[in-house]
């Protein structure tokens, strides 16, 4: 469902060009779910910002469902982000003066999902990452944890087809990380969602199908 | 050389009040390196503010060396931060248009180190984190444990008494987190610098000399 076809992604900066990625070739398979597991600086933001079309890459080409990425009109994109993909960021990116169950609803709004059916579905997601009790509160009143949680929320609230998770569960213990690592597995399994999920995090890539090597920007021989 | 007297710690909102600590009792030693453990939401961040003044208790008394830290006047509170403790932020902090190296000189020269003695420590911390080849980049150029490890470079510029570091190693893989454990560890053994710790990850938490579990704002008797 997504591909990236002979990737390189350079970033030109005043000390000199940094090559965040390089010459990555890959297939994620529709329901797949795929572990990027590599050190700090090698890229693994990158390749999720490149696969949700954040970013696109100085060579090569990512492909989405088929279609090259780059050649998507602004409409084109804004409606497969709206409602095709979903991205957990790493620094969580919550909106500061809407509440958790607002952040959660912003999506749904954009998808033109009707008010009630918003405030249901916000308040189901917010209790599978066991924030019930805190859906009016804005990201400035949760603790670092809580705004992973109400990010990862969000990520997920117009089910999306892909959903891009950049170090969920970098800020939780164990056993928040466990609900986490169980959300995200039954979405795939149950529902059918693609997951592509960057992390150190060895727990949450050993649930995954498969998971991929980076370092340095490249993607090491492994399957 | 921290002492936490029966403190309590409660966030009035619209919602109502949060109840984030409450009657923590808890002596730091000079020279001690404890964790603090405890679920997403349990108050970690919480008492590592209080510890460092960034926040004041709603009851209860913290101690710094012997002082209690509300009794202190403006002056004598922003020296303290200046010179004697260090704060590793959970959501790092630094300045976005400074390069690594200068965020990393930021505290030095607040404390009047001379220019060329800045630069020189700088560069030796950024060597220390690993990231001497990017000294010039500023955060958004920098990946998100990059700019971890140059918030935890900064925070110990000033060689502090005290190192208040919250969850260090969030957006650390194995390897790299290792050299911050290490990094920890020796400032503590050789150099005394007292640690106080609040993190997720069990292999830092192991290198502690004691750690403390928190649940709900309550420590729970261990030890
Ligand atoms: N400014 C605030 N206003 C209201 N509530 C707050 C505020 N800051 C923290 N809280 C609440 O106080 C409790 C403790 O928060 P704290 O940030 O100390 O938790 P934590 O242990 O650091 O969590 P995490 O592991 O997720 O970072 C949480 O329930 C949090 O939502
Ligand atoms: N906007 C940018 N400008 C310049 N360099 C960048 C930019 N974004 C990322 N980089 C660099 O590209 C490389 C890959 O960054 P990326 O954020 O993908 O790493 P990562 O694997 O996600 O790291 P971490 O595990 O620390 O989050 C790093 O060396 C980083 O400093
Ligand atoms: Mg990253
Ligand atoms: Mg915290």
């Amino acid at each position: 469902i997504v591909s990236f076809i002979d990737v390189t992604k350079t970033y030109e900066t005043q000390e000199g060009p940094v090559h965040a990625v390089e010459n990555i070739t890959l297939d994620v398979k529709s329901g797949e779910y795929l572990a990027i597991v590599g050190p700090s600086g090698s890229g693994k933001t990158t390749l999720l910002n490149l696969a949700g079309s954040l970013d696109h890459p100085s060579s090569g080409t990512v492909l989405f469902r088929g279609q090259n990425l780059a050649e998507l009109s602004r409409r084109e994109m804004a409606a497969l982000r709206r409602q095709e993909i979903g991205f957990v960021f790493q620094t969580w990116n919550l909106v500061k003066g809407l509440s958790a169950l607002d952040n959660i609803r912003l999506p749904m709004a954009f998808a033109r999902i009707p008010k009630q059916e918003q405030i249901t579905r916000a308040r189901k997601l917010l209790e599978l990452v066991d924030l019930a009790d805190r859906e009016d509160h804005p990201p400035d009143q949760l603790s670092g944890g809580q705004q992973q949680r109400v990010a990862i929320a969000r990520a997920i609230a117009n089910k999306p087809r892909v959903l891009l998770a950049d170090e969920p569960t970098g800020n939780l213990d164990e056993e928040t990380a466990q609900t986490i690592i169980n959300l995200l597995r039954q979405l795939n399994q149950t529902e059918n969602v693609t997951v592509l999920c960057a992390t150190h995090d060895l727990a949450l890539a050993s649930v995954a199908d498969r998971s991929v090597q980076i370092v340095e920007g490249r993607l090491q021989q492994d399957g």
